[in-house]
Order: structure tokens, then C-alpha cells, then sequence
């Protein structure tokens, strides 16, 4: 028997806007210590991992590890039957090719369950190698949703370039070059208004605008993003989910042939 | 793609 109670079921439906752009299909691997969801886009050049933490729901119960293989467009449809205030549980019995979704309204007058079929995803499980990064700049998720939107009308890929002074978010294409520069805050009132610059070397990569826009699809789920940056591994941006985990994206720089 | 060849070896190392 699986079951996960989570009273802000807003936060699962920000989940789903936040997956459903670069993953059609996924497994969510439930455990007792909470929930992981890992797949690589179609593509194959980003990775999204998500983390949900067993403490952060009002009700957990896991009885034995199970992977249920989820179409997210399908999931995303019932989840939009969902209002934002509603109590959301997900449950599923061990070894059932389904899963329920209950709605529950805040005084509890409305009842509402979705019965999703699962599927069966034969996927790799891929290992996430502990790294230290040679920069990691943290920045409103709001500054970051729209510094990709802006360069993304330059050209397809974007340069982000990080030294002690500050991070810069170039693009350049056809009508021209738009060059962002974001210097570290010296003092800030509230620390998700911060931009937070941590350096052990200087780091230039570039990237495709068009996942770093698809990763900006979780902006709703956290204030502020935090982006790592090394030479030669993949870019990680992380939105924290508040008590509850994360959402991570990785993404391979562009290579120069 | 050399990407999709980063994103490999990279999961693979752990």
C-alpha cells in the first residue's frame, strides 16, 4: 500500500508544470523515505531530477518500494481537475497497474478521485556522482525566468559567464548581442532577493536556450534558484520545494566541434 | 551528440 497525503496540493501541481515540457513519461520511484523521480529528456541532453521528502506530506505510508510509470501529459489533465487549495492524496495499491489521485476541498464538501493507468517504463536508473562546482550563483528564480526569456530572442544558445565581480548571461545572433550583468549583492533585506556568487575559479559555458527556458517552468515552485557551473560536467539549476525537496536540471554545455 | 556523450559519462561516474 502506497499513500502520500500532501495538504498544499498546489505544490504538486506546480510539480507537474514544472516536468511536463521535457518529460512525456517518467517513473516515480516511492520509497519509505519519500518519492524520486529521474529521467532524461527526449533529446538526451538534460536530466530532471526531482526529490519529495516522506516528512514533507501530512500523511506518508509505504509498505514496499514500488515504480509507477506515469504519463505526465495524462497526469497533468487530472491534476488540472485539482483547485489550488485542495488536500491532495496520491495512492496505489502494491503491484496495481493503476493509481488514484484524491481532491480533497479545504472543508472537505468536495471529493473528487482520478483513477490514472500505469504504464510500464523500462528505464535506466542513473546514478547522480557527487561534484564540487567551480561556481555556484544563486539569483531570484523570477531575475533568472526572465534573463532566459530576453536572450532567447538573440539566438538559440546563451553564454553564462561567472567571475568574482558577477555572472553574465550573453547571446548573440542575427539582430545582434544582448549581454546581461548581474554583480553579487553587497547587502540584501531579504535573502531570496539576493544574488550570491561562490567562486572557486572562473567558468564560461554555454547553453541552449530552449531547456534553460523549460527548466524556468519551476520558477512558480521556489523565490530563488541557485545554478552550478564546472568545466566539462553538465550545468545543474535547483529549485528548492520548500520543506519538502527539490526539482534539479542538468543540462550538457554546448561543445564546439 | 558529444552532449548526449557528457550527459553519459557524467551519470555513469557515480
Amino acid at each position: 500500500m502506497f499513500e502520500a497525503r500532501l495538504l498544499q496540493g498546489s505544490l504538486l501541481k506546480k510539480v507537474m508544470e514544472a516536468l511536463k515540457e521535457l518529460l512525456n513519461e517518467a517513473a516515480w520511484d516511492c520509497s519509505d523515505a519519500g518519492i524520486q523521480l529521474q529521467a532524461m529528456d527526449n533529446s538526451h541532453v538534460s536530466l530532471v531530477s526531482l526529490n519529495l521528502r516522506a516528512e514533507g506530506f501530512d500523511k506518508y505510508r509505504c509498505d514496499r518500494n514500488l515504480s509507477m510509470g506515469m504519463n505526465l501529459g495524462s497526469m497533468s489533465k487530472i491534476l488540472k481537475c485539482a483547485s489550488n487549495e485542495d488536500i491532495i492524496t496520491i495512492k496505489a495499491q502494491d503491484n496495481a497497474d493503476t493509481v488514484t489521485f484524491v481532491f480533497e476541498s479545504p472543508d472537505q464538501d468536495k471529493v473528487s478521485d482520478y483513477e490514472m493507468k500505469l504504464m510500464n517504463l523500462d528505464q535506466e536508473h542513473l546514478g547522480i556522482p557527487e561534484t564540487d562546482y567551480a561556481c555556484t550563483i544563486r539569483l531570484p528564480s523570477s531575475e533568472f525566468a526572465r534573463i532566459c526569456r530576453d536572450l532567447s530572442q538573440f539566438g538559440e544558445s546563451m553564454v553564462i559567464s561567472c567571475t568574482k565581480e558577477g555572472v553574465r548571461f550573453s547571446a548573440t545572433g542575427d539582430i545582434g548581442t544582448g549581454n546581461i550583468k548581474l554583480a553579487q549583492s553587497a547587502k540584501v533585506d531579504k535573502e531570496e532577493e539576493a544574488v550570491v556568487i561562490e567562486m572557486q575559479e572562473p567558468v564560461s559555458l554555454t547553453f541552449a536556450c530552449r531547456y534553460l527556458n523549460s527548466f524556468t517552468k519551476a520558477t512558480s515552485l521556489s523565490k530563488s534558484v541557485q545554478l552550478s557551473m564546472s568545466p566539462e560536467v553538465p550545468l545543474v539549476v535547483e529549485y528548492k520545494i520548500e520543506d519538502i525537496g527539490h526539482v534539479r536540471y542538468y543540462l550538457a554545455p554546448k561543445i564546439e566541434d | 551528440s558529444r552532449e548526449q556523450m557528457m550527459m553519459d559519462r557524467f551519470f555513469q561516474m557515480a
